[in-house]
């Protein structure tokens, strides 16, 4: 599996239909101060289900879609698409994979544990998720065969937020709901507060934080 | 999940702190500690009033997790005393052992080479490069030293003020003041 | 001390956000705004439980003080919303307008300039100089354009490991790892 | 008035008598990560009288005496001092002084606004400070006419703490209390937590903070 394109439009300063691709092991981001650089990681959290716009330094989630500028009229909806590649697994891989996804109940309550925090800014508005009664997107019969339990060589998740507060979250184009968000990435060590998105200014949190903090990190890579 | 924690934990604890570990590589020596923290128990003072104490007691499935950090050369150290530069490298050092232990198919760096002098630069950016048979990174800079380790740039420039946009961009490009010249927009 | 407080806030808040200011200095631009903050009060809910409520209402001798910023070009924006370069600038304009009203005889500045980009920290060089009337600087930093605006560089090394001492520096001895070269020991 | 020298000896990383002199108007301070540079940060708050451990980055007041190192044995005591030249003042500037050095009681307010913190990590030991009733090492009638009210060119304020928790202050070597420090820097913008000293991290510190702890730092430039 690898993460192979972004793309962001009206989603904070980048107000126009941006795409950075990652063919490469590894890709630099550079520019002057206030040009959108740290927008780029804000907006890789915010696609995999982050739920508090304090951690994506707004105020209310809103205040990801661009708000215009001298020049330009503030935009009607945030969206962003994280796109993946998903081939069949092969051999070892494929029996690594069946093995951890066979964890059962244990793993999923692992993902579980970040209780929805109701009042840290959550979206308002009509959350128009998928009835609980609707198909998961997911395949289940995937699990174990590709990265990501869906019988697709391209992942696409995308997320969308409109001014009248509609917030949809869609894989491969069909509606689905954060739990599928979640579930899709079970086991990957993939998620918006993952150990894999380092923050600016928050390098030394781990260190910084509590032993019991620290362990819930551990938690998450078992 | 007794054993799955176990594993992970002694897993992370020889990445980071093993004689080979994350620790010893990016400090040139020394060494790190991983452990399970005393268990904090409410303990009846002879007044009736109960206080919080550690015990000795640890716990694999409720204890938390204490680092400790001794630079080449130095007492061992809290923390808390390290300067700017050795928390960062410590905490890199934690953080790609963890993810050894369980790696995602990116990780994202947000100026973590903001506190580092130029040597502690070169061995962020070599140690980084040991990892990319796992994962690719994605490493937001203002150094010079990080820009030149990374395989492919990208510049994010508002040429129209308050509007974002992506450029193509070669490292010589990189002007003197972080400015961004020559670029093409694909 | 009502009017104490008042002449010094009207003071800072002209060096700060005037025409001329501090802020509009180290941005080219933009507009900046200190504001006393609107005091807080319990006001009593129909159900008889009490909130605590901002209003309107200001008192030079209680209210705290709000800071607004508004980049060149773009939207006014909450402190929060600014990037890490843009704070960075934004503190130490309001710092040197705080020091301009009562300065000390020094001004002590440890790595300040760690998030700025090349262009912001030769703003950042060329403001200090204009309060050298007033006060001498103490600048810890890794940043060589910074180093090269110092008038003299002491380097701090551990040639004995643990020990640190102080060694004169000339710029052009500070090598490329930070390490410094070919030092004196006074 | 100018500071124009750090004598630092058994402080933190400094086992040896290291002297900083700052005639120039901007002293750059360069060096490999871990080598010392803050511990000279922290050496200046010291000895303006800083009383919490945990804002000198250490857990107890003694972890600012050097504790050894792998060729070295702890030290028995942490000395600091700063020197301060503190010439006749001429025309304006001794007008001003004068003004503001009788600005009365209320000064003397705002100085004695931080409340001895005690559970901060304070030294213990013999806090052996001269009686209340020793004369403060201060001149009255030198306010006005020199910037520190001391009738010397050359003012020297050290600290010192040995390993049994004895503290002391001296001016001019001298004996002195705590509150005679903070009285010799009244009016001036020095002191351990003056907005004239940012330490490593911290410069956002005063934007992130609340609105009324902003205030507080506006009444210290009053
Ligand atoms: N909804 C929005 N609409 C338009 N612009 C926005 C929006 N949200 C944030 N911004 C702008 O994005 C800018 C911040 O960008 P960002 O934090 O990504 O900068 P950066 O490139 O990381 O800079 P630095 O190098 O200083 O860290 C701010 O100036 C802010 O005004
Ligand atoms: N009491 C003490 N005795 C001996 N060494 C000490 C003492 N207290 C702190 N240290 C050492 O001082 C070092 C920290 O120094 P300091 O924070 O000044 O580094 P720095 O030069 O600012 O580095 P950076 O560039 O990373 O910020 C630590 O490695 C610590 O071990
Ligand atoms: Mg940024
Ligand atoms: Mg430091």
């Amino acid at each position: 599996m690898r993460l192979s394109k972004l793309t962001l439009c009206g989603f904070k300063s980048f107000a126009d239909e941006t795409v950075f691709t990652f063919d490469d092991a590894v890709t630099g981001i550079v520019g002057p101060n206030g040009c959108g650089k740290s927008n780029v990681v804000d907006a890789i959290k915010w696609v995999l289900g982050e739920r508090s716009s304090k951690s994506l330094r707004g105020k209310e989630m809103s205040d990801v879609i661009f708000a215009g500028s001298a020049g330009r009229a503030p935009a009607g909806f945030a969206s962003v698409t994280l796109t993946f590649e998903n081939p069949e697994l092969k051999g070892e891989a494929a029996h690594r994979r069946a093995m951890s996804a066979h964890g059962g109940p244990d793993r999923a309550r692992v993902g579980e544990s970040a209780p929805v925090a109701e009042g840290s800014g959550q979206e308002r508005g009509t959350q128009a998720e998928p009835g609980d009664d609707d198909a998961s997107p997911l395949d289940a019969d995937a699990r174990g065969r590709r990265a990501l339990p869906i019988e697709a060589d391209t992942v696409e998740v995308e997320r969308r937020l409109f001014r009248d507060g509609t917030s949809q979250y869609l894989i491969n184009q069909r509606r689905a709901r954060l739990r599928d968000i979640r579930d899709l990435f079970l086991d990957t060590g993939i998620g918006a507060d993952a150990y894999s998105i380092i923050e600016q200014g928050k390098v030394d949190a781990m260190l910084l934080a509590s032993a019991q903090e620290r362990r819930t990190i551990f938690e998450e890579a078992a | 999940s007794r054993t799955l924690f176990e594993d992970t934990f002694t897993r992370i604890q020889e990445e980071f702190a093993g004689p080979n570990g994350m620790f010893r590589k990016l400090f040139g020596g020394g060494r790190a500690e991983l452990r399970l923290a005393g268990l904090v128990k409410e303990v009846q003072r002879p007044d009736g009033t109960t206080e919080k104490v550690e015990t000795e007691e640890t716990d694999v499935l409720e204890s938390g997790i204490e680092v400790l950090a001794k630079p080449p050369g130095k007492e061992p150290r809290a923390i808390s005393q390290l300067s700017g530069g050795e928390k960062t490298m410590t905490a890199v050092a934690l953080l790609l052992s963890i993810f050894r232990s369980r790696p995602s198919c990116f990780c994202v760096l947000d100026e973590v080479d903001a506190a580092l002098d130029e040597a502690n630069v070169e061995r962020y950016t070599r140690v980084i490069r040991q990892f990319t048979d796992l994962s690719h990174f994605i490493v937001i800079t203002h150094n010079k030293r990080t820009m030149s380790a990374a395989d492919r740039l990208y510049g994010v420039t508002m040429q129209e003020r308050g509007v974002s946009t992506r450029v193509s961009v070669k490292f010589e490009h990189v002007g003197e003041g972080g400015a961004i010249r020559g670029s093409t927009h694909e």
